[in-house]
């Protein structure tokens, strides 16, 4: 367009220069590239269908077969776990799996928790079977009727010394599992977050790997009931499940115990600390935040685009409609948020920098540092939402009724960035939790 | 801020909170004194709920004057991360090795970040950050000066974020800026389109009206 190519005939910066800074470095800008022109260009991946007119089973289907493309790809490469949350990125993903990724809780919680929290055993027990697709899981945390408060989960695990196993207990409907991506009929397995209880006594929260459905037919196992919650604003393929036990009989040795254990004499360690089990919460927190980010990065870049083609009002000397863009509201609408994005993703990448120092200091054993992570990560993932949920309605907003059309994007680009101010922690509670932290400051 | 615990360590995210406030006279145009204003602003809404809070408990159970302060807390919260996020970015341009030109690009996108987070919260600016009304009414125009500054930019600024066209995936902001083209094509694919007069004309309305 004649408009947009007068915008870039003289920049007063290097654009390269600048997409190094947005990256973290000239060699991250090429790690970038080179993962997204994998996936770009994957024969399962690059052709794209329009998905706005499938029925439910059709995108589920549509978008499950490219998430396991995705997921085999990932497996091919042998990247990092902690590197998958950011190629899993809004940007990719929504190339990937436009509707939502069924596989997303398995990648960016499930297997951060097995590394996390799992002992050294548990871990060389599972793995292989993570990363040759047997075993596919989700993280069970949230209930129907109890959210993040997570003191106040009603799932029950009792521990009976003689059979050396856990009953998983669902109380009553209130207590079933509700929200976790992938949980309706995608995972075999699941972490559990359950109420443990050994010698009568209640030991708090802890994390159980679960079976849930049979490997080879994937049918439901015994005593477990299992489906999908139904449609939401957004991400309707993430395949988000309700799960209830009755009276599952879990063995002893599927007690998540690098922080706490029970002996199989039904004795009980604690963690070394009481939020050493918040790690999974803690890295999924920034990975939300910087994700969010993402999806704001991608509105910007439509708004801003969109206001120099679009013109609109009484034709000036030139004969021309203004350009919308030389608007002072419309200036209003759309480059604070530009800022927003340089300014939030610098500033979330130092977390994740702090992040990585933390936790590398919590496995030698030393959690000063764990709370004000916790407190720091409660925070910005609910700043960074609500920015950028705010934000990305403004830009959808100075589009106009284009904005309002699903083939804009930005109604998804919404729908995904509010999602994140809802789940993993409501907003208002994480906040609490950050004052909490400052007030004993 | 309660006063209850050893200061914390250096390098924490909340020594703020252990010092006196950050004195630095507010002016327009000067970043390091809107990084200042906000921080006070953190400082002012953390130590007042903390006070409430404290003498709550003289008076009620701790649930109560907890749920008494809930929504200066949220408050005390966002002010904290809005204090972190200017901090930490403060700290990324002063330690950037980048050009001249990144670097003055930078800093006008940190002046239009913090001359809009005032704006959206010149109350709260006002009652803690040490500014006057005189102050958030030079805010107002010195934002929309910024926003001038910053318009020539603004394509560049969305280049450098490097999307290609298949991940940005919408009609309205691909790289060669052809909407129209693109919403028609787009349009082209509804199934209603498929037929000039679709079944359902006849079996959902003719047949009943």
């Amino acid at each position: 367009h004649p408009d947009l190519a007068v915008e870039r005939a003289s920049p007063a910066f290097d654009i390269e220069e600048m997409t190094n800074f947005v990256d973290g470095g000239k060699d991250k800008t090429e790690m970038k590239r080179n993962t997204w022109s994998k996936v770009l260009n994957h024969p399962e991946l690059r052709n794209t269908k329009a998905t706005e007119y499938m029925s439910h089973e059709e995108k589920y289907r549509y978008n499950l077969s490219r998430a396991t493309a995705m997921l085999k790809l990932i497996d091919e490469e042998g990247m990092d776990v902690n590197e998958i949350s950011k190629v899993m990125s809004h940007t990719v993903s929504g190339f990937t799996t436009p509707d939502g990724n069924p596989l997303a809780v398995h990648q960016v919680m499930f297997v951060p928790t097995l590394m996390n929290q799992a002992d050294d055993e548990q871990v060389s027990r599972w793995l292989g079977d993570v990363f040759n697709g047997t075993i596919v899981g989700t993280y069970a945390q949230t209930e129907l009727s109890h959210g993040t408060f997570v003191r106040g989960l009603r799932t029950t695990a009792t521990y009976d010394p003689a059979s050396r196993t856990f009953d998983l207990h669902t109380p009553d409907v209130s207590a079933a599992k509700w929200w976790p991506g992938g949980l309706g009929t995608t995972a075999n397995h699941a972490v559990v977050m359950a109420q443990l209880y050994t010698d009568g006594q209640p030991r708090g929260i802890h994390p159980f790997m679960v079976a849930i459905r049979d490997r080879e037919t994937h049918r439901p196992l015994p005593g477990i009931t299992v489906g999908e919650i139904g449609p939401k604003l957004g991400q309707n393929t993430l395949n988000n499940g309700y799960l209830l036990f009755d009276h599952v009989k879990v063995p002893r040795e599927n007690m998540l115990m690098r922080n706490a254990r029970v002996n199989e004499d039904g004795s009980y360690t604690k963690p070394s600390h009481q939020k050493a089990s918040y790690g999974t919460m803690v890295f999924t927190r920034v990975a939300i935040a910087l994700d969010t980010v993402d999806a704001l990065q991608i509105a910007a870049t439509i708004a801003a685009r969109y206001s120099i083609v679009r013109r609109q009002g009484e034709p000036r000397d030139d004969g021309q409609e203004p350009q919308i863009i030389d608007y002072q509201t419309q200036q209003l609408k759309v480059l604070p948020h530009i800022a927003a994005c340089y300014v939030l993703r610098a500033s979330t990448a130092r977390l994740w920098e702090h992040h990585t120092h933390v936790t590398s200091e919590v496995r030698g054993g030393d959690t000063a540092l764990l709370p004000e992570l916790h407190a720091t990560a409660c925070c910005l993932k609910a700043l960074v939402t609500q920015d950028c949920s705010e934000a990305i309605e403004a830009l959808r907003l100075s589009c106009g009724g284009h904005g309002y059309m699903t083939a804009s994007r930005l109604p998804a680009l919404y729908a995904y960035a509010t999602a994140g101010a809802t789940y993993e922690g409501e907003n208002t509670v994480l906040l609490l939790q950050t004052a909490r932290y400052l007030v004993k400051q | 801020a309660g006063g209850s615990h050893a200061p914390p360590a250096a390098g924490s995210a909340v020594t703020y909170l252990s010092r006196p406030a950050d004195d630095t006279p507010f002016a327009v145009g000067s970043p390091a004194a809107y990084v200042a204003a906000v921080g006070r602003v953190a400082r002012g809404r953390v130590t007042e709920v903390a006070a409430a809070l404290q003498a709550d408990r003289q008076t009620m159970p701790e649930p109560d004057a907890w749920n008494q302060s809930l929504v200066q807390l949220v408050a005390a919260a966002l002010a904290h991360g809005r204090y972190f996020v200017v901090r930490e970015f403060a700290e990324v341009v002063s330690q950037q090795s980048s050009s001249r030109a990144i670097q003055q690009m930078l800093e006008l996108l940190f002046s239009v970040y913090l001359a809009h987070a005032v704006s959206r919260a010149e109350g709260d600016f006002i009652t803690y950050g040490g500014l006057t009304p005189s102050d958030i009414r030079l805010n107002r125009r010195h934002l929309l000066r910024l926003l001038a500054e910053l318009r020539p930019h603004m394509i560049p600024l969305t280049d450098a974020f490097d999307l290609p066209d298949r991940l940005i995936n919408s009609t309205l902001g691909a790289w060669d800026g052809d909407v129209y083209r693109r919403m028609f094509e787009q349009a082209s694919h509804s199934p209603l389109n498929t037929d000039e007069v679709p079944a359902s004309f006849h079996q959902a309305m003719r047949s009943k009206l």
